[in-house]
């Protein structure tokens, strides 16, 4: 059996095969490899599996093709809020956040409070001023906001409001879409 | 959302999960994926996971516990325990999957939704990408 690996996910609503954009299925499987190849190469090298799992998980946070960090959903108010937790195997130490809307790599702070504070989960404006005291720079929410994901609220809304006037839609997909983001 | 589990050459096991949540979401709403045991968990006695999905049903089923759960009391191998897990959050309604990665290197993808976007590079192995069942 192998002496070291990596296995990730980029989230389980994936969009159906039909209705997949031309060539995003391909973007999409670039960005998985990419992040792979991150997390491989610290194992490769020795590094700790928790490294591994910070770098795998921020290039996908930097990309805008998945739901979170950069690209992630919209809230009803049209907002990121952003979550994230990590846990260490060795010492089931554990950190995570909730909530945040201008930390570039949750996973990384979820990291720090894991290693940095006595705590397991800070949430909110919070974990915003634990980040800043550790001298994390804030981004502007806009940074996480794709067009994709605000036409994605506006048709849900669209939905929402219409099944508030009784019009239901057949298709399934916007359940979908809601639950899923 | 997405998560990580890596099994490093110090036979440690660790495991991440980051979201957006779910679109359109109000209230302060959070999901499994920041929950301990839920959507995220590691422990070098069973396994590495991490998993994506309706986070309500992962949650209630503390999902990511409950398949180091099955390992550690009943030693019952990753994939099973994994496939028994998302069998309940089906049985409850809930859609999603998990991976995860065990001290042997052993690994797991199991999911009830369309698909996952999924990948794998085990040591001496190549790598693995996979959207679609």
């Amino acid at each position: 059996l192998p002496r070291f690996g990596l296995v990730l996910h980029g989230g389980a609503g994936v969009i159906e095969r039909q209705n997949m954009p031309p060539g995003r299925e391909a973007e999409i499987r670039q960005q998985l490899n990419e992040a792979l190849a991150a997390g491989y190469q610290v194992l490769a090298k020795g590094g700790p599996a928790i490294e591994a799992v910070a770098a795998t998980i921020n290039v996908l946070e930097d990309s805008p093709l998945f739901n979170a960090g950069r690209g992630a959903v919209l809230n009803a108010a049209g907002q990121c809020e952003l979550d994230a937790s990590i846990m260490n195997g060795n010492t089931l130490a554990a950190g995570a956040v909730a909530g945040l809307q201008h930390i570039k790599n949750p996973i990384n702070l979820a990291r720090d409070v894991m290693t940095k504070s006595s705590h397991v989960m800070l949430i909110g404006e919070g974990a915003e001023q634990f980040a800043q005291s550790l001298g994390y720079a804030l981004v502007p929410n806009e940074y996480f906001q794709t067009e994709f994901r605000r036409e994605q609220l506006k048709k849900i809304q669209a939905r929402e409001k219409a099944a508030q006037t009784g019009v239901r839609h057949t298709s399934d997909y916007f359940d979908r879409q809601s639950r899923w983001g | 959302t997405v998560g990580c589990a890596a099994l490093d050459q110090q036979g440690n096991l660790a495991a991440g999960t980051s979201t957006g949540g779910m679109a359109n979401k109000k209230y302060g709403r959070v999901g499994d994926a920041p929950i301990i045991g839920a959507g995220n968990y590691a422990n070098n006695a069973t396994c590495a996971l991490s998993a994506t999905g309706d986070g309500e049903y992962f949650m209630r089923l503390n999902v990511a516990h409950d398949v180091s759960a099955q390992m550690e009391y009943r030693g019952v191998p990753l994939h099973t325990a994994a496939a028994a897990s998302i069998a309940k959050v089906g049985k409850l309604g809930g859609t999603g999957g998990v991976v995860a990665i065990d001290r042997q290197g052993n690994i797991a993808m199991e999911f009830n939704s369309l698909g996952m976007y999924r990948a794998a590079h085990l040591a001496g192995q190549p790598a693995f990408v996979a959207i679609y069942r």
